[in-house]
This record gives structure tokens, sequence and C-alpha cells, in this order.
């Protein structure tokens, strides 16, 4: 439903194209190697060879009528900052560029793009955090909040209780947003039964959902 | 609290170092350029500039000790593999590895990695559905649930009103996590009063919360 530029199309770029058209949006890929070009082309609307700082190349695959461009260039700072800085010539609103470091971010950023992505820096940080959480790969967290939420299994002392018997809210310091019991997905009320096999969704702060998850 | 091996110390390879240290684990990191080697050298533990396909290096460094070791290499697809290989029989537990493509990522797991990551495919996924669903950078999709969480600010006809009065779980196919007031965040009861300021955090459907967070 928008018409997107992806410029440099390595495996973020290639991915970030897969998606845009899944999510039905109608996709320009740019790449200067024919290789990478020729990867993603059936895949996309329009795939072209082209150098991405030469604004005359860009003007000719149509690129200004993209409402989103995405600079997913890597390695090469200089191409993915003059690519920037051109596309943002040509009017396009949008303009999201991938930064190798935090000064090349800043560049980025002052050139006009409005959003600057770290995709490796950003997994890097992901891993980590699962890595010595394991439960938080079960659990989400919410943005901006201290709160995680995620299913946990009854304990052995809520089988057969109801929710106001439990008074779960003061007893686990969690709040039940619903339930899934044998594939049926439903909000409890305070009179409903806790079965075994039930599964229930939690939102609570961190500490307390990791002393019910520690297996 | 752990000890973590990270080989291979390109962008993903530092971001997991820097983030496994501000977890107080101790990391022992890895790579055969000098240069990265002494990017990270600050940062963490051991910083040792070692072939990750010598198996002679990874033992003088410690390697056996480590409970965790991350494949950080990126582009060498051979030896991202042979060090995978290599640390398998060194005896280390939990091997994760970061593949290029799906058969690079078949051999990994066949070669005994517990887990293999795809940073740039990941993150293009990622910024996929947030150019495609601006209100989704708000909201956090549970894991494994069609349910989504996030904040929202009270709708007019809501000021004023009682959770109860408003027959909130049934009016709006939401539920009410937390309020956040003034800074404060508090769990709300029936006989709460909505605020004009107010930010509710509540759990729905994607659809029902897409019609509300159209701005
Ligand atoms: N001036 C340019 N015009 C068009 N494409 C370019 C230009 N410079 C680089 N590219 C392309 O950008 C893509 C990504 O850049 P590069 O390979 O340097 O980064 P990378 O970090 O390895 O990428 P990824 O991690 O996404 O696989 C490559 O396919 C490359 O051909
Ligand atoms: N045999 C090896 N032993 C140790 N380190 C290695 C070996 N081969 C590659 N590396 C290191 O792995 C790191 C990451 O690999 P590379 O730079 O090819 O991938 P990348 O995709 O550009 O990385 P990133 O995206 O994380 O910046 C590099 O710092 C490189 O020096």
């Amino acid at each position: 439903n928008k018409v997107i530029l992806v410029v440099g199309l390595g495996r973020f770029g290639q991915a970030l194209c897969k998606s845009l058209v899944e999510q039905k949006n109608q996709v320009i890929a740019i790449d200067r190697s024919r290789q990478h070009v020729e990867e993603i082309a059936t895949v996309v609307d329009i795939a072209i060879q082209a150098d991405a700082t030469d604004m005359e190349a860009l003007l000719k695959v149509g690129a200004k009528e993209a409402e989103i461009a995405i600079v997913a260039i890597g390695g090469n700072i200089e191409a993915s900052i003059l690519a920037t800085s051109i596309l943002k010539d040509l009017g396009i609103q949008n303009v999201i560029a991938r930064a190798q470091n935090a000064i090349h971010a800043r560049v980025l950023a002052r050139i006009g793009a409005s959003r600057v992505v770290f995709p490796e820096k950003d997994m890097g940080e992901r891993l980590a955090m699962l890595l010595v959480n394991p439960w938080m790969s079960h659990f989400a967290q919410l943005p901006g909040s201290p709160f995680h939420v995620g299913e946990i299994r009854p304990l052995p002392e809520m089988e057969g209780k109801t929710l106001a018997e439990l008074d779960f809210r003061t007893q686990y310091n969690a709040v039940v947003l619903n339930m899934n019991r044998s594939g049926e997905r439903f909000i409890p009320r305070a009179d409903t039964v806790i079965e075994a096999g039930d599964r229930i969704l939690v939102a609570g702060l961190k500490e307390d959902l990791e002393t019910w998850v520690v297996e």
C-alpha cells in the first residue's frame, strides 16, 4: 500500500524488501551489485542495478515516487551519507538510514534521516539480554515501562481455586490478561476456576515474574 | 556471573560484549583483527587476537572455561563453521552461532550450535513491521499470542468516568493493566476515575488497538 525505496541489498536490505512485499507494499530495490539485484529481483516490484550516489540513476528508477526510503548500505559510510542526502534532495519525506557507529549516525541525522538504525548493534544487545535472562524469550517487555508480559503455567497451589479466592493480583503481583484452556483463549472472570494445564497470560514486574518462571 | 566467550568482534560481536559486561558477566573476546581486539579491550575481561579456527589458540585463552560461546563471525562462513565445531569439541555446552543464510544455518545446527541467529535479517523484518505499523513501535506483541500491549491516552468519552461505568473490557475489547498518572504507576480498581492526562496500559487484539491509536 506504500511505495518504498530500498537502497542496498545486503542481508538487511533483502530481509527488509521481503517483509515489505509481504505487507503488500510496492518496493523499488537498488544496489550497485548485479548479483544482489538478481537475488531479490523475483521478490520486489522493481529491482535495478545502480549506484545510489548517482542522482540521475535514482530519478530514472522513480525514486521521487517513494513515500519512504531506506538506505540499507552497510560498510560504505560515504555512499550511505551521499545517498541519504540525495534522497532528501529528491523530496522523499521519510528517509531511514543504517549507521555503522555513533558519528556516522550523527551525520545521517543532520542531513535529514528521520530515523537511524543499527541492526548489528541492536541484535547484539538483544541476544545478550536473552542469554542472561532465558525466561525473557517467553516474555515481552512493554516499551517504556518496567512491565513484562508472558504466559505461565499455574502453580500447584492455584489449581482448583478461583481468581477471587487466590486474590491473584495481590498475592502474585501480576495481572491476569487472559487464559488459554485447551487451545481456547478467553478472558477469565473472578469466579473462573484455574485448572492444571491452563496457560495464563500475565503482566508484572520483571523481578516478580522471574521467581515464577525459574524452572 | 557467567563466563562467556565471544568470537568475532564486528559490530554485532562488540555490542554483544558490551551488553554482556553490563549484565555482570565475565567476557573473553577473540578476533583475528588487532584493531577489533583493541576496540573492545577496555570493555571486556580478556581480549585476545587469535584465529578462532586454531584450537591451540582457543585452549590458551581459556575457552574451555566458558559456559556459553557465541560465534559472531560474519562474512567468513568457513571460519564460522570451523570455529563452532571446535568450540563444541572443547565441550562448551551452549554454542550460539551467527548465520549468513539458511544453508549456513543448517550446517551450524548440525554441528551442534544450540541456537542460530540472523542479526541483519531479523532487524530487516523488524524495521519493515515498524514502517508498516507505526503504532507498533508503541506496542509490544506478546510472544505466541495475538495480543498486543501498549500505552494509550484516554478517549474524551472516558474522562471523568470510572472503569466500572465504562465497562472497559466489554466496550473497548481491551484489558487495563495499569495506569500512569503524573509519573505514578498504579493498578486501577473498578471505582478509579479516569482523568485527562492519564496514560493507560492496555492489552488487546491488534485490530482493536489499531483503531484506537490511529492519530
Ligand atoms: N553506492 C552504492 N550504491 C548502491 N548500492 C551500494 C552502494 N554501496 C554499497 N552498496 C550496497 O549496499 C549493500 C550493503 O552494503 P555492505 O555489503 O557493505 O554492508 P553489509 O554490512 O555487509 O550488509 P548486510 O549486513 O546487510 O549484509 C551491498 O549489497 C552493496 O552492494
Ligand atoms: N577465523 C577468524 N578468527 C577470528 N575472528 C575472525 C575470523 N574470521 C573473521 N573474524 C572476525 O569476525 C568479525 C566479524 O566478521 P565480518 O567482519 O566478516 O562480518 P560482518 O558481518 O561485517 O560483522 P558485523 O556485521 O558484526 O560488523 C570480524 O571482526 C573478523 O575479523
